[in-house]
């Protein structure tokens, strides 16, 4: 009993939506169903990576429309009965559109007295659930349970939705993987009208732009000492009309009858411009994050604190900070060997202990190494080292610990895993993998353990019948190696302790008995 | 021998036939003459009727017993969405994809 997956889906996430111009509803005014079909698709998108732009146009992706009996597709509706709607799933054309009842009487806000009425706002989370690819779910209370059972007030967006929609499309964005755009007290864009026919340009006179950290907007909040501008588009538009939205800053004092308190605490919100381990923060009104490539706030070496990014960062108050100790595995990034080395995304991946680096076309990212865990989070916590990692040729990503697989969609553990190794045909009796990695020569798949190795067949997900087979193949690297990948030059490398061999595919051995120094090469060092 | 008929079904069960149909628990068109059965698909047909009964009281999470009774018609009036609960590919494959 969950939720199924239909198979199509959107392979764009910034979805467009609109309400037909031609068929709108008969009983409803057109404003409070667009902003019910609004509130309605935020479900989804609070939950995902999707986002949905209203166009006026009926070549939207999702068009939404109001009619009555036959309309022009081969699911007539039933009069006031018990079809309220249907919608198509994600496709070119009718793929995605949403069709409800005309003949129904559906409430913009519906009462708990209100028997007979239907909430257009549950009605619409159902069919939108349908336009992203969702089909019909068998858990009562389900969003996408296709008999009709209202909306509690207190809407949460049910586990097996939400299991669903982040399955198919992610949980909504974490910086790990993007920044989070900021905003800033910019000056407005000066708009210039050009009249392409007679090509002649008009400019506005500019007007002068003066930024109010005060009240800027006094008739809209009259108690309000300050407010932040642009403002971000708020979570409950209809619920907290008064309430800006902060994306992530909770411990902000959201009284409105008090001047904002600063927090010295936090980093992002010094009261003076401070110099601390060669950062310069400048003030911060309004409260502007300074830009990081990965991570949101710099990272300080050998700080406790940078474990946990909740726990507020204490520079003035030396007294507070914790003796600061250095994880005993962590380790020294130009004097280690490698438990793992993987190519992801076209970005080099190295694994020790419970820590990886991150290599791409600029070299070394900073703030790394950093915990395998706060990358892959559904890794165990007690997590010690990895033994292999590859990503496979689906671009899934195999994290190899023990006698378990960890299979990852960039950083989201698919449905079934950890599995043992022997589902995939390797003996029980084996502890661990060594390595792993798709061959380029072939295009294979291969797994090193010990004093052997195996084929893996992508396609039947276990290894071929007549392995394993000695490690004596791969001339020069001999047994129990630690890794091995593919490098963008096309040419394989094997890893022994804190050297490597670049291995000659054709004549298989390697290229030079003696391993070459791996801190150098591929840490810089 | 004259071929053995049975009784016109009911209008509960036709009414069940074609919700169950509409909503992909059945599949559409029965080799049927008029209302009468074929008889040697007749037993297939029940046995096909029953599944689909019981397919959609585990859907709707209602007692399943394989019979029309009062929770099935209830299921059967309550509002709902106009898909199918199990889409056509499902047949193919089996499961729900």
């Amino acid at each position: 009993k969950r939720f199924a997956v239909q198979g199509e889906k959107w392979k764009h996430t910034n979805l467009t939506w609109s309400l037909s111009s031609v068929r709108r509803p008969s009983q409803l005014d057109p404003y409070g169903t667009r902003s019910v079909l609004s509130r309605a698709l935020d479900v989804w998108a609070q939950a995902s990576r999707l986002t949905f732009t209203e166009v006026n146009s009926d070549d939207a992706d999702i068009v939404v429309s109001f009619a009555k009996r036959y309309h022009d597709d081969a699911y007539p509706f039933d009069g006031r009965g018990s079809i309220l709607a249907h919608a198509f799933f994600p496709g070119s054309g009718r793929g995605g559109d949403a069709h409800f009842d005309d003949d129904e009487l559906w409430l913009l806000q519906p009462r708990d007295d209100d028997e007979d009425g239907t909430s257009l706002f549950a009605v619409a989370v159902h069919e939108f659930g349908h336009s992203l690819g969702l089909s019909h779910s068998s858990v009562k209370g389900a969003l996408m349970f296709p008999w009709y059972q209202g909306i509690q007030p207190n809407f949460v967006l049910p586990e097996d939705d939400r299991n669903g929609i982040q399955q198919m499309y992610g949980p909504k964005t974490s910086n790990k993987w993007a920044r989070i755009p900021y905003y800033r007290p910019q000056e407005p864009p000066q708009t210039t009208t050009t009249t392409t026919t007679t090509t002649t340009t008009t400019t506005t006179t500019r007007k002068p732009y003066i930024h109010h950290h005060h009240n800027r907007h006094p008739e809209r909040y009259p108690n309000r000492a300050y407010t932040p501008y642009p403002r971000t588009p708020s979570r409950y538009p209809s619920y907290y009309p008064e309430r800006p939205y902060y994306p992530d800053r909770r411990h902000y004092n959201t009284s409105d009858d008090h001047p904002r308190r600063t927090n010295h605490h936090h980093p992002y919100s010094r009261p003076t411009e401070t110099t601390t381990h060669g950062t310069t923060y400048r003030p911060r009104y309004p409260h502007v994050r300074p830009e990081y490539p990965t991570n949101p706030r710099p990272h300080y070496p050998n700080d406790p604190s940078q474990d946990n990014p909740r726990k507020p960062y204490y520079p003035e108050k030396t007294t507070q900070r914790p003796t600061t100790t250095t994880p005993s595995d962590k380790p020294d990034t130009c004097d280690t060997s490698y438990d793992a080395v993987a190519l992801i995304r076209g970005e080099l991946f190295i694994f020790k202990n419970r820590y990886h680096w991150r290599i791409g076309a600029r070299g070394r990212y900073s703030g790394y190494p950093m915990e395998i865990t706060r990358m892959w989070s559904s890794l165990p916590k007690n997590l010690t080292h990895v033994d292999a990692v590859y990503e496979r040729p689906d671009r899934k990503i195999a994290i190899f610990i023990g006698k378990e697989l960890y299979l990852f969609d960039s950083q989201y553990l698919l449905p079934g895993y950890p599995k043992p190794l022997r589902t995939f045909g390797l003996p029980e009796s084996l502890e661990k993998l060594d390595a792993a990695m798709v061959w380029g020569h072939n295009g294979n798949t291969y797994f090193y353990s010990g004093t052997m190795y195996w084929k893996y067949d992508e396609e039947k997900g276990r290894v071929d019948y007549d392995y394993p087979r000695n490690m004596a193949m791969w001339k020069g690297v001999g047994n129990n190696i630690d890794s091995v990948f593919q490098w963008k030059d096309g040419k394989t490398y094997f890893f022994k302790g804190k050297g490597f061999w670049k291995f000659n595919d054709l004549q298989m051995q390697v290229e030079n008995e003696r391993p070459s120094l791996s801190a150098s090469f591929w840490m810089g060092c | 021998a004259p071929t053995r008929s049975r009784p016109t079904r009911s209008a509960h069960h036709e009414s069940a036939r074609g919700y169950l149909e509409t909503f992909g628990y059945l599949k559409k068109g029965r080799p049927e003459v008029g209302n009468l059965l074929l008889v040697d698909s007749e037993q297939a047909y029940e046995d096909d009727f029953r599944i689909a009964i019981k397919t959609l009281q585990e859907f709707g999470g209602i007692p399943v017993t394989g019979e029309i009774d009062e929770a099935t018609k209830a299921l059967m009036k309550q509002k709902r969405c106009g898909r199918p609960d199990r889409e056509e590919d499902e047949e193919q494959h089996g499961h729900r994809r």
